[in-house]
């Protein structure tokens, strides 16, 4: 800039302030969108009621507070920690599930997850969140299976199955980190997780559209990293 | 760092808030209400390039290397951000998931001369 004069990144205090506000306006907007790698401004068609939507967040703050208390002992592990300086941006992605077929003895839930960030992302980890209806007294087994597209064939494929065993009603976790990261590797955004009951107890979950027992998958990733050095 | 004010001319930091209600934004974030964008602004005369903040920068350390060899190829600072901090988002993505991220530097808290 010549001297004395205004810096070149300074050339915003000339314009007249109506001007200047839509030039703002418009760098903000721009900004935003490019650091959350969005091309538009998402059009929501399903938003999630406020009261799901509160219960998740505190769900995930009591899990996180409970992981932070007792590092090691979670089940599905800690978050891992990358060194001060070297952490990409972190996101935390809250999945609702779409209600699928169910019958008597079994419920199907699917999740779709967000696709923006997976091919520069890492994964650190993905937990299933389940409200449980109060059984009758004893305890009741509950086989949960996540189930993927078969990229060779038309059906899906059981990744993952695993036998719980439910004694309350409450909330219960699940870690399916395995399961969302082969998911982002083959680049498919869908995951079924399909609950059976041994028989006489109807559908295990507490859930219907807008109930604040929703079930949920709750992803914690992060953006890659570039470790490559440049000399000057 | 300075905040400006009406009748100065002088590097600072002007505040600069972006309502998401008032550009059609609110339904898509959910937290905050809107963007502290701030920014800097003002002049920046050579006597005061280096302060504050960015005195002990590779930047500063060339400048006043010029400055020293050779007066008549001295330039004018620019007034840019020294201080910034993240900005938390709690939004719907296009999958209509929830997203929660913080976006770095983000937020001009403090302004000097370079």
């Amino acid at each position: 800039a010549p001297r004395g004069a205004w810096c070149p990144a300074c050339g915003l205090a000339a314009l007249a302030s109506s001007a200047q506000r839509d030039v703002l306006v418009a760098l903000a907007k721009q900004s935003i969108l490019s650091k959350l790698r969005l091309p538009d401004r998402p059009n929501v068609t399903q938003p999630v009621s406020r009261g799901t939507l509160l219960t998740a967040l505190r769900r995930m703050r009591a899990r996180r507070l409970d992981t932070a208390g007792s590092p090691g002992t979670a089940r599905g592990g800690t978050v891992p920690h990358a060194q001060p300086g070297m952490a990409g941006q972190e996101y935390e992605i809250l999945s609702f599930a779409e209600s699928g077929s169910s019958t008597s003895r079994s419920v199907r839930l699917h999740f779709r997850f967000s696709w923006e960030l997976a091919g520069s992302t890492e994964i650190l980890q993905a937990t299933l969140y389940l409200f449980w209806v109060s059984p009758s007294s004893g305890t009741h087994p509950v086989t949960v299976r996540l189930l993927q597209p078969d990229p060779t064939a038309p059906n899906t494929t059981t990744a993952i199955e695993t036998r719980l065993e439910v004694q309350r009603a409450g909330w219960a976790t699940l870690d399916v980190s395995r399961a969302v990261r082969s998911l982002v590797s083959q680049g498919t955004p869908r995951l079924t997780v399909e609950l059976e009951v041994a028989g006489g107890w109807g559908s295990p979950l507490l859930a219907g559209h807008g109930d604040s027992h929703w079930p949920f998958v709750v992803t914690q990733a992060r953006a890659r990293t570039s470790h490559r050095l440049q000399r000057r | 760092s300075i905040d400006c004010s009406g009748d100065s001319r002088m590097c600072c930091r002007k505040e600069f808030f972006v309502d998401f209600k008032e550009i059609g934004w609110e339904d898509w974030i959910i937290q905050p209400e809107g963007y502290h964008m701030n920014y800097c602004v003002g002049l920046c005369p050579l006597h005061m390039a280096g302060i504050p903040g960015l005195a002990a920068s590779f930047h500063t350390a060339v400048l006043n290397l010029i400055k020293a060899n050779n007066a008549d190829a001295a330039v004018d600072s620019c007034c840019v951000p020294t201080q910034r901090r993240p900005l938390s988002l709690l939004y719907y993505d296009r999958d209509s998931n929830i997203v929660k991220t913080d976006i770095p530097n983000m937020i001009v808290d403090a302004c000097g001369c370079t």
